[in-house]
């Protein structure tokens, strides 16, 4: 049996709608340790790991290990329709192909569910090498995405540059160039409106404009994000979820020929 | 002229 709390169904909403851009379908993998999610794109270029605590349940009971292989589109379906202070339960028996999930108001006066069928997915897990990041930058998840919005109308990619002096995003396209320097704030007290800089060695990557575009759908789950980079290494942009887990997004450069 | 990596490149399976 399975069965799993969650104080805030809108916090889960955020969490789907951060990743059903890129995924059609994943595995949720459910032990004692919490719910996991690991899958590439498509085009595998990136990969999307997903965290969640059990502790940061109201409840959660997980007798045997599961795999639940969803569709994100039917399941965002079902998301649709909980209300925004509503909690949700996630029920399922051992080796079932279906999975419920119960919405209920703050007060008890809605309760609904909804049953949706499981899917087999063949899906492989990667190993992610132990890495030593050369930058590892932490700025307002807002301010990320606007950078990766706004150069995204002039190129097709963008170039992560970081020194000790700052960060710097730029792109070129048909119509011309554009930069993004962020300079490290002083703003200690105040953590998540910062731009906080810890660098061993400079770095200059270059990655896709749609897929940072992607990953900062999840900027609604956390007002920071972290950008880990090194040389020849896939990027890693995370989110943390507050009291539940974290989001990550693996995201391979664009190298030269 | 760059070439966009996959991320199968970096990560084995596991």
């Amino acid at each position: 049996m399975f069965e799993a709390r969650l104080a805030s169904s809108a916090t889960f909403k955020k969490v789907l709608d951060a990743i059903k851009d890129l995924l059609n379908e994943a595995s949720f993998d459910c032990s004692d340790a919490g719910i996991q999610l690991q899958a590439m794109d498509n085009s595998h270029v990136s990969l999307v790991s997903l965290n969640l605590k059990s502790d940061g349940f109201e409840k959660y009971r997980c007798d045997r290990n599961l795999t639940m292989g969803m569709n994100l589109a039917s399941l965002s379906k079902v998301f649709r329709c909980s209300g925004s202070d509503d909690t949700v339960t996630i029920k399922a028996q051992d080796d079932a192909d279906t999975v419920t999930f119960m919405f209920e108001a703050k007060k008890q006066e809605k309760i609904s569910d909804y049953e949706m069928k499981l899917m087999n997915l063949d899906q492989e897990h990667l190993g992610i090498p132990e890495t030593e990041f050369s930058c590892i930058i932490k700025l307002p998840s807002g301010e990320f995405a606007r950078i990766v919005r706004d150069l995204s109308q002039f190129g097709e990619s963008i170039v992560i540059s970081c020194t000790k002096e700052g960060v710097k995003f730029s792109t070129q396209g048909d119509i011309g160039t554009g930069n993004v320097k962020l300079a490290q704030t002083n703003n200690f007290d105040k953590e998540d409106q910062s731009v906080i800089i810890d660098m061993q060695e400079p770095v200059s990557l270059t990655f896709s404009c749609e897929y940072l575009n992607s990953f900062t759908k999840a900027t609604p789950l956390s007002n920071q994000v972290t950008l880990s980079l090194c040389d020849n290494v896939p990027l890693v942009v995370e989110y943390q979820i507050p009291d539940l887990g974290h989001l990550k997004y693996y995201l391979a450069p664009k190298i030269e020929e | 002229k760059l070439s966009q990596k996959s991320i199968t490149s970096f990560f084995k399976p596991s």
